[in-house]
């Protein structure tokens, strides 16, 4: 199956 | 102290409701910019942003900047003792635990308060800058509803791929596939029915259908959705709340293994 990317992989914590 | 007087009070009852099964608690923040909440799912797949700017209250009133914490759970059942016409009324007063919701009736005859308490969450903000976005199809929001709805009954994930031909939404499952293509169509009478695609350059992105099914609860605040594709980000599948803001959905892609 495919890899579920997450929301951290693209933008950081403020 | 905060005030906030929502004459349109149903908006913020739909806004609950498009957004309590995807996340659980969340910080509202309050500035004079406006109410605003920006909180991930439990996996941290998916982000919701919500704007509803000052202006678009009757009456906002916000001393200084505070930050809500609150199970959206709880605060939707609460919204959801308001009626449709109902104006609603957000308090609270600065280091407070609770926060008032007031339901009047339009003819002011029956008014109602909730007290809620707020618990405290840490804050997972994150930046998200402005991007520029390889394509973006503006459609009508029913429109898109029934095929994250049509396709998730055939697999588990959505395909979508924009072309100089049009948007399409695939899928496969176990009993076979699925294709649906639009077209652009701006020549229809009514503007919330048309479909516009302005595409840079051709995308392809592959999202889980369970999560496009979850950001469709929000179709009765927007008769047009705008779904934004690029290559290296998140989609983002944006509802205008009218005149006052938005409710944005991001959604992280799968990718192959």
């Amino acid at each position: 199956g495919d890899k579920q990317l997450t929301m951290n992989m693209f933008y950081s914590f403020q | 102290m905060l005030e906030l007087r929502l004459v349109q009070g149903s908006l913020l009852k739909k806004v609950m409701e498009s957004i309590k099964d995807l996340v659980n608690d969340a910080n509202f923040d309050c500035s004079a910019t406006g109410f605003s909440l920006q909180a991930m799912d439990s996996s941290h797949v998916a982000l919701v942003s919500l704007l509803l700017r000052s202006e678009g209250f009757e009456h906002y009133r916000c001393d200084r900047n505070l930050s809500m914490g609150m199970n959206l759970g709880n605060m939707a059942k609460m919204l959801k003792c308001a009626g449709n016409d109902d104006i609603v009324t957000v308090k609270a007063d600065d280091g407070g635990d609770c926060v008032t919701f007031m339901f009047e009736s339009p003819n002011q005859d029956k008014i109602a308060d909730f007290e809620m308490k707020l618990m405290d969450i840490d804050s997972e903000h994150l930046g998200i800058p402005e991007a520029e976005y390889e394509a973006i199809v503006r459609m009508p929001s029913a429109e898109f509803a029934r095929i994250c709805k049509d396709l998730s009954t055939i697999g588990d994930t959505v395909v979508i791929s924009v072309t100089k031909e049009g948007v399409k939404f695939s899928t496969r499952g176990d009993i076979g596939t699925a294709n649906i293509v639009l077209r652009q169509n701006t020549s229809v009478d009514k503007p919330e029915e048309a479909t516009i695609i302005e595409m840079e350059t051709p995308v392809s992105l592959t999202f889980a259908l369970r999560y496009m099914n979850s950001f469709t609860k929000a179709t009765p605040l927007a008769s047009q959705v705008t779904v934004s594709l690029s290559s290296e980000l998140p989609v983002v599948v944006e509802y205008k709340i009218a005149e006052m803001g938005y409710l944005r959905f991001y959604l992280a892609p799968k990718i192959e293994e």
